[in-house]
């Protein structure tokens, strides 16, 4: 079988007009926001600790609320990824 | 021209004598030190403020060996979101890696402990990011870390490298690597190096890796000591260039640090590799600063050599490189890199031209290759987008395949440059085939763009297949990337490596220029020898005392001209006395004397090696039906019954067909109610209360007869009292079963008891003891009849008989 795709509780989300911004969003619908991702501009790490840690099911509900808002430009459940030392 | 004496440097750390690949000071032995690591250090150059990263599973900042180089602003944790990259220890010291990788970067010089690191005075961090779920996110915060700070990320995981694969960057860490190029080192652009995988062993193919097949990473391979293709290694267009690395067990391993503190000999794998890369590339920043990110990539191109690394398919490009799917363009030359970077020019600015994408579905047929091909201007209408000379090549495709692992794609460059851009992978048994993936090579690196590129696809089923269900090529997209003008000086085009090497206290600063003076020896060409000429070298004369110097041998010449010669008496293990040439030849692989150079003509076997007699060859493994004998170091052939034995030819493990094991021996097979009577040779009858046996009494059945039970491991014709016979699937007779516990007789079923021992009484088809219960009160037995215990033959010694007396 296919290896199957394993989604966190975690999100990215794109959103101009800075930090505030994203956080007022994150608070509005129930995210943590975990701030900017590493050097990317307008890219933030939210974190939703009532959804389930890992699922093979993408989450909806209140998700589908965040990027239906106008302020939201991007958005991604973060998905699990395999990496292994070499 | 600069002479490396390893004399000249010496350190005090433990482990310094084991570096291999680092000096030579042991002259018996073979030296490596192709990587002229010792070279860059003696012209002054350590890493010297520059800062690399470990992109892993934490680093041990407190390690003896690295606290003094350890950089808290090169650091974080974003698996704890702290910056404290320390690993997490547990039992198994799984997270180790980080450690190793940085100790091999940037372990301290002369402090009495472990090894010495390449880039041994640069900065180290660690980047702890493998301790937890990976996400896009994770790797998008690791690669972009302070890219104004840390100059260098080295990275050695990816995907699973299990050879069905196809895995890499998401959205955010492709343009975490976009960003860390365009910005970081305040616009140089951050230097990401990349392990280029270990799924060797699985067939993997290190394309299918979306961060080594990355045009922003410098991805990495090894070579043996020997110079061989290590067992872990993948192979694909995109790798850049190799290190020496570990090996088969007879070849020797790289030491670093260990996490608890301590020092390793046991690191493997091409994660040895790309730290080593990232070390050499901080001693050429250390020597020039300016360096962007691509003047490392031409760099490494520029001066990596093919020297003695193995490989089926080196073969000189378009622009006069020698390359390989193995190597890229070979082993690194840390003193070629740090004096070329040292003059180095920046090359001109990056040009892309996105060819126009191909939509002309086209079915590939098994068994069958079908090519299509693209002509390209290289966009030379558009001044910002012209490729002249190639750097990058990437093809982008869609393809649908009911087996992925079944489709090889080359890639041929209007030069004639073929790069295999995939190869067959064995365990890719999976129908996604591939959706806009990116296929990158570096093998037309110099060449020029414009002209007819051809795209090949072969489909090679390696299993049955539906042969109605075809792949297809629904799309493909050339991307060349480059420069509209030669990148480099054409006046320093012209120069060999041997004038590149060109040195003079001028090029150096004045510091280094006056510490590293009296490392330098000079040596002038056009001086004559006038000494003593070494024994070996008779009276034919000589340019020097030592017998490399010889310019005739009187006995053997050994080595040859890319590693130098030099005359010897004998010959040493694992090569032959070539009389007719006077030369020393190479035995084959394996072989320690030989009398060819032949696989099959081995007269001795390398340590770990056997010799087969028959075929005079050295394997690893015996054959099937040989033992490996030790203390001959040969394989030996095993009695003639035998199909496996160990230690001795008739210490037999399996038998050949119509033979059967009878302890260590194999004896024929008899008929059924016989046994082989290894005095008189021959089948003799069992016992008649024996359906088979091992000899012929009565005791020795293994089957009873027919109408015979199995009791207490003999044979007998009824069950004795206490037991009752069953039938055994399987079993050609009956089996005498216990009674349950205090039952001297039982039902046939064996589930009830008929008649039971003294001082018990039968209930309900069991044993219980006579004796009566003290605290059964009223209350109590009213609980038992509830809850039904005493029909539960589990509780039936549960005061039922106490109560039931009670009424």
């Amino acid at each position: 079988p296919n290896p199957r795709t394993i989604y966190s509780n975690h999100w990215a989300v794109r959103v101009s007009g800075g930090p505030e911004v994203a956080a007022e969003l994150a608070g509005k619908y129930g995210y943590l926001n975990l701030g900017q991702i590493g050097n990317l501009e307008n890219y933030y790490h939210f974190h939703h600790s009532k959804t389930i840690k890992r699922s093979t099911r993408s989450s909806r509900g209140i998700h589908n609320f965040l990027i239906m808002d106008p302020k939201v430009e991007w958005m991604q459940q973060q998905e699990v990824k395999k990496r292994v030392k070499r | 021209h600069v002479r490396t004496d390893p004399s000249l440097m010496h350190f005090n750390d433990p482990i310094w004598s084991n570096m291999w690949y680092l000096h030579c000071a042991d002259k018996s032995s073979r030296c490596r030190t192709e990587m002229n690591v010792m070279a860059a250090w003696q012209r002054g150059y350590t890493g010297k403020n520059v800062v690399i990263s470990i992109l892993d599973d934490g680093v041990e900042k407190s390690h003896p060996d690295l606290i003094q180089n350890y950089d808290q602003l090169a650091s974080y944790d974003v698996n704890g979101d702290d910056y404290d990259p320390t690993p997490r220890y547990d039992v198994s010291n799984e997270n180790k890696h980080g450690t190793r990788c940085a100790g091999e970067v940037a372990a301290s010089a002369n402090n009495s402990y472990c090894i010495v690191g390449i880039a041994y005075n640069a900065r180290i961090g660690g980047i702890r990011m493998l301790d937890g779920d990976v996400t896009d996110v994770v790797e998008a915060k690791s690669l972009g870390i302070r890219p104004d700070y840390i100059d260098i990320y080295s990275a050695s995981w990816g995907p699973d490298d299990d050879g069905k694969t196809v895995d890499g960057p998401g959205p955010l860490t492709r343009k975490a690597f976009e960003d860390g190029i365009k910005k970081g080192r305040k616009g140089l652009g951050s230097i990401f190096v990349w392990a280029s995988g270990n799924g060797g062993r699985e067939g993997d193919y290190c394309s299918c890796d979306g961060y080594t097949n990355s045009i922003y990473t410098i991805s990495i391979s090894s070579a043996t000591e020997n110079g061989y293709k290590p067992w872990y290694l993948e192979e694909c267009p995109s790798t850049l260039a190799t290190t020496y690395s570990s090996g088969a067990f007879y070849e020797r391993k790289i030491v670093t640090t260990d996490i608890r503190q301590r020092c390793t000999d046991d690191h493997t794998g091409t994660s040895v590799s790309a730290p080593m890369v990232a070390g050499i590339i901080a001693l050429a920043l250390e020597a020039n600063q300016q360096l962007n990110w691509r003047d490392v990539q031409h760099l490494l191109v520029k001066t990596s050599r093919s020297v003695h690394l193995r490989a089926p398919d080196w073969r000189t490009n378009g622009a006069g490189r020698k390359v390989s799917h193995l190597y890229g363009f070979g082993l690194v030359d840390a003193e070629a890199m740090v004096v070329e970077a040292k003059k180095w020019k920046t090359v001109p600015v990056q040009h892309t031209c996105v060819g126009a994408s191909d939509k002309r579905p086209r079915f590939i047929r098994a068994n069958q290759l079908i090519r299509t091909s693209s002509h390209t201007k290289a966009c030379a209408d558009n001044n910002g987008q012209y490729v002249a000379y190639l750097e990058h090549v990437v093809v982008r495709v869609t393809i649908s395949h009911p087996r992925r692992g079944d489709l090889q794609i080359f890639l041929i460059s209007p030069s004639g440059t073929k790069s295999q851009l995939l190869g067959r992978r064995t365990f890719d048994y999976l129908n996604e085939g591939f959706k806009n993936w990116e296929f990158m090579t570096v093998h037309c690196w110099g060449e020029k763009a414009e002209g007819e590129w051809v795209l090949e696809i072969q489909d090679m089923p390696s299993q049955l297949r539906n042969p109605e269900i075809q792949g297809k090529l629904k799309e493909w997209t050339l991307i060349l990337y480059g420069t509209a003008e030669h990148p480099y000086n054409p006046v320093s085009v012209q120069h060999s490596r041997s004038r590149m090497l060109d040195i003079s206290a001028t090029d150096l600063e004045p510091s280094k220029a006056a510490l590293f003076q009296s490392h330098l020896e000079f040596i002038d060409e056009e001086e004559e020898y006038s000494g003593l000429c070494h024994p070996e070298c008779g009276d034919r004369g000589c340019d020097g005392p030592g017998p490399e110097h010889c310019l005739k041998c009187v006995h053997y010449s050994l080595g040859n001209e890319k590693i130098g010669r030099k005359c010897v008496t004998t010959c040493p293990s694992g090569f032959m006395s070539d009389a007719a040439t006077r030369r020393c030849r190479h035995c084959y692989r394996g072989c320690d004397t030989c009398f060819g150079r032949g696989h099959n003509q081995c007269s001795a076997c390398k340590k770990g090696f056997y010799l087969q007699l028959d075929t005079s060859t050295c394997t690893l493994i015996c054959p099937a039906g040989y033992y490996a004998d030790e203390h001959q170091k040969r394989c030996i052939k095993c009695h003639q019954n035998c199909k496996k034995c160990i230690g001795f030819p008739d210490k037999c493990v399996l038998c050949r067909d119509g033979f059967s094991l009878l302890g260590s021996l194999c004896v024929p097979e008899c008929e059924q109610a016989t046994f082989y009577n290894t005095a008189l040779m021959r089948c003799e009858k069992c016992h008649a209360t024996c359906h088979s046996c091992t000899g012929p009494g009565k005791e020795q059945c293994t089957q009873c007869a027919k109408d015979f039970h199995l009791h207490e491991w003999r044979c007998v014709p009824a069950c004795s009292q206490g037991f009752y016979s069953e039938d055994v699937p399987g079993l050609p007779h009956k089996v005498c079963r216990r009674c349950e516990e205090n039952c001297l007789s039982c039902e046939a079923t064996g589930k009830n008891c008929v008649r039971c021992k003294d001082g018990y009484s039968l209930l309900s088809g069991s044993c219980v003891t006579n004796n009566t219960c003290n605290n059964a009160d009223e209350v109590f037995c009213n609980m038992v009849k509830s809850s039904k215990l005493c029909e539960r033959k589990l509780f039936i010694q549960f005061c039922c008989r106490t109560c039931l007396l009670a009424g």
